[in-house]
């Protein structure tokens, strides 16, 4: 197909900042119903990704600062990048979402395995 | 397409008991590296099903028995079912897994958005 990521991304997405805690990102999970957010500076740039799993891996190992949990070496893929691309990439490392990253390396979306499900929904 | 669940369903699938805890859950989820639990009987039927975002609230509501955060109206597919219908279901309800069920009421496989966006990554 000629579906790109931008086509089917999330533009209007949750994230946090550094300093927050993990109750802090188990509270935006809860109110937003997500399950992936990405961790970014004042100015927008990706720092990390902590999802409902890192939360998970917390109480199993007694884990208390989101640093202790977070993933810092974030797969992420370009607006313009063919879908199957997202879906390829996805597969490879386990994972179930991808924050979008423009050419000045801001965050300007989140792409899921979710929204590739939805494409077949219709 | 004429893919079935059967086809793209996991049929190797982690699954815990009732009367587990939510550190249970949280291990298996840490174990198996997967972010969604049918809970079952020991004949196999399905009880519930417990998701990292469940997990997850827990810790934003400070919950400690996993009666508290399953789910116990779970929405399922059969193996036989388009996977489209299996889409369809997840987009609905804002949902990333599906237990699979037969028609002895027997839990034979999990299918998730993931199996779907691996359709698109090849
Ligand atoms: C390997 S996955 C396994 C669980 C499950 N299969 C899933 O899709 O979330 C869980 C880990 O992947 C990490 N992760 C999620 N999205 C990521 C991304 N885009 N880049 C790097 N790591 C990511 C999370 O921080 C978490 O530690
Ligand atoms: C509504 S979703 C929102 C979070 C996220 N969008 C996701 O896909 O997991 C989270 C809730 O859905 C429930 N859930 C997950 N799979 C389900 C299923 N097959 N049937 C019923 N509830 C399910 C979980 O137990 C959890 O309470």
């Amino acid at each position: 197909s000629h579906t790109l990521v931008k086509d089917v991304m999330s533009r209007d997405f949750a994230k946090i900042k550094e300093k927050s805690s993990i109750e802090n990102a188990a509270e935006t999970m809860l109110h937003e119903e997500i399950t992936h957010l990405p961790v970014i500076t004042d100015e927008n740039k990706l720092l990390g990704i902590v999802t409902a799993w890192d939360i998970s891996k917390s109480v199993a190992r007694n884990y208390t600062g989101l640093n202790e949990i977070m993933t810092k070496d974030v797969i992420v893929v370009s607006p313009e990048d063919p879908i199957e691309l997202a879906a390829r990439k996805m597969k490879k490392y386990n994972i179930s979402s991808l924050p979008v990253v423009d050419e000045n390396q801001k965050v300007v979306g989140i792409v899921t395995t979710n929204h590739i499900s939805i494409l077949i929904a219709d």
